[in-house]
């Protein structure tokens, strides 16, 4: 572990005398390795250490008979203040319906997803999650399978139906009918650095005004999680960060360089295939994780 | 970024960042940057220290066999078993394989061996059908290597070439479904004595380090002969392949590069390389 590894680096250095800055600065290369291979942004890890750095040469940690807990505590400190903050719970409009709009890469959970954040919603609320992605095949029927093993609501296009704005004004218009208080939309899988379908998307929110609209990021993503992100966030506001395949064994340093590259707040973790998969998201278990 | 004259830490400082941001890994890096340091002087120039590197990166991958090698086929079929972390890419890949070998002349089959997701069956009938392809599947829910003995059966009896094994999307530290995998693995080489067995990992090239995990434990579980890096239309280099080729000696035969049918084709060190030195 990485307090393991500190522990042992700074018991050698003790071993010479006196601690120094210049010890230090050695030690936290410990620190950015176990940063880098929790697959936080290189950037991120940057300002991240160089924040830890400035703290760790004070008096206190070289003085102190416990300088590798000391640097710990300031780790953990730093990364907290930097995942943590921004708003953690889900935002509803002040008058119904909530509508959220569920965006990302190919493959990263979000139809799952959609159907696990109904399934949440279900008790207090009457939820309707919407299939906007006709690229994929069997999209929607995969929706609707799994809608209706959760017992929500389901909207899916016409046969052949390819216009998503007009997708999602039947759905709301059917929402209303029907009295539907949340509308949760299922998108497609897209490369952000895909100019026409960003650009759907874009058009997307401006037709369903969405009280939130959320990034759904697989928590094994590498180094590209914060160029992916920024470009969401520029082409659609984001609110929020849904982090799935937690039950996996990735660190999940994406979580972090999000948040700390874009602000955008991670809200909620997937933990597993099943539509009761879904759990708040825990920055400082988070943590502890990124650093192995 | 590299148009500068003799080398300095501004030098390095740039390689390890583009190296890192390639998903690269921190250790890999810095064997690369060792390497690079050992073979170049003080009067190399930045360009040719690229160069250098450029050649020491193919060289890398080249060495590892079967590099962007197509499957392969002798006597006997052939059969491919996707394997992968959920949402990798596994079910679009087996479609498109399905088509390139087509369009080959071979006679293909595809076992729809993913009885668990939602839609997963119809996802693939509806490949099947573009592809020209038939699909061998079971009611949802079934047991996979039912699906993939019953395709065998199949294959013999209908004289196919390939038959393609999409399998369900699976995260590696689940015990029980990788030991569902070896078994369907098991089938597979108990049934089809004398056949060319290809078994490969299916990876997002957007992944980080886990990545290299994946390939780690599921070569652990069934004999992988390569690796597929899928969604490589995105900007993401897909760095750790350079350490399943260095550590685990898993080469990379495939990329995946877009949504639709024709869209894979043979991996190649030089764009591979090229891509991720910008
Ligand atoms: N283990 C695990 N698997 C998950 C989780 N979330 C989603 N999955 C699985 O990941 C795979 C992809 O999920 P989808 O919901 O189809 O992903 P998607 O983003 O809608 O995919 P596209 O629409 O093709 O972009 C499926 O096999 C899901 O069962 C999670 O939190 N844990
Ligand atoms: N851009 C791009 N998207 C891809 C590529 N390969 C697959 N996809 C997309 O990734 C998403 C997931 O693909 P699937 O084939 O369903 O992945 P899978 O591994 O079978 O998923 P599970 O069975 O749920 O584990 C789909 O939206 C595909 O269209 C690729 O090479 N490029
Ligand atoms: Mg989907
Ligand atoms: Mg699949």
């Amino acid at each position: 572990s990485l307090r393991e590894r500190l522990e042992g680096v700074f018991k050698g250095l003790r071993n010479r005398g006196k601690l120094t800055e210049v010890d230090i600065s050695d030690a936290l290369r410990d620190v950015r390795r176990a940063l880098l291979e929790g697959d936080v942004n290189f950037r991120v890890v940057k300002d991240l250490v160089e924040k830890i750095r400035v703290r760790a040469v004070g008096k206190d940690v070289l003085d102190s008979i416990t300088p590798a807990q000391q640097v710990i505590a300031i780790v953990y400190e730093e990364m907290s203040a930097l995942m943590g903050g921004g708003r953690q719970t889900l935002s509803f409009s002040p008058r119904p319906p909530s509508k959220y709009i569920l965006v990302g890469l190919q493959g990263s959970g979000k139809t799952t997803t959609c159907v696990k954040l109904a399934k949440k919603l279900s008790d207090g609320h009457k939820p309707l999650v919407i299939a906007c992605d006709y690229r994929r095949p069997a999209a929607a029927e995969q929706l609707r399978i799994l809608s209706s093993q959760a017992g929500v609501g389901f909207f899916g296009p016409a046969e052949g139906e390819k216009d998503v704005q007009l997708i999602a004004r039947m759905a709301m218009d059917h929402a209303a009918q029907r009295l539907f208080d949340v509308l949760i939309f299922d998108t497609a899988g897209r490369l952000d650095i895909d100019e026409g379908l960003m650009e759907e998307l874009a058009n997307l929110g401006k037709t369903v005004e969405p009280v939130e609209t959320l990034l759904v990021v697989d928590s094994m993503t590498g180094q590209e999680a914060v160029n992916v992100a920024s470009a969401f966030n520029e082409r659609i506001p984001l609110t929020g960060i849904i982090l799935t395949k937690i039950d996996g064994d990735s660190r999940g340093g994406a979580a972090l360089s999000i948040k700390a590259a874009t602000g955008v707040p991670v809200k909620f973790a997937g933990v597993g295939e099943r539509v009761v998969d879904l759990e708040v998201f825990d920055a400082e278990r988070m943590s502890q994780r990124i650093l192995g | 970024l590299f148009a500068r004259g003799a080398r300095d830490d501004t030098f390095w400082e740039s390689l390890e960042e583009i190296l890192i941001s390639g998903d690269v890994g921190s250790r890999q890096t810095e064997e690369i940057i060792l390497s690079l340091r050992e073979r170049t002087s003080s009067d190399t120039s930045d360009s040719e220290a690229l160069g250098t590197l450029s050649s020491i990166l193919c060289e890398r991958l080249r060495a590892v066999e079967g590099t962007g090698m197509p499957v392969r086929f002798s006597t006997g079929p052939t059969v491919v078993m996707l394997n992968g972390v959920n949402g990798s890419g596994k079910t679009t890949t087996a479609a498109k394989l399905a088509w390139i070998l087509g369009n080959e002349g071979k006679k293909v089959l595809i076992a729809a061996a993913d009885t668990f997701r939602a839609g997963a069956v119809e996802q693939l009938n509806v490949w099947g059908s573009r592809a020209g392809v038939r699909v061998i599947f079971h009611t949802h829910g079934g047991d996979p290597g039912a699906v993939v003995f019953d395709a065998i059966r199949a294959v013999e009896a209908g004289n196919f070439d390939c038959l393609i094994v999409d399998t369900a999307g699976r995260l590696h530290n689940k015990t029980n479904l990788m030991e569902e995998l070896s078994k369907i693995s098991r089938i597979i080489d108990r049934n089809c004595q004398g056949w060319t067995l290809e078994s490969f990992l299916v990876v997002d090239a957007v992944s980080g380090q886990n990545g290299l995990k994946q390939a780690e434990v599921f070569g652990g579980t069934v004999p992988l002969t390569g690796l597929i890096i899928t969604k490589y239309d995105h900007a993401a280099k897909g760095g750790i392949i350079l350490s399943a080729g260095n550590e685990l000696g898993l080469p990379v035969r495939y990329v995946g590069i877009g949504e639709n049918m024709d869209d894979l084709k043979l991996f190649e060190p030089e764009e591979f390389v090229n891509a991720l030195l910008g």
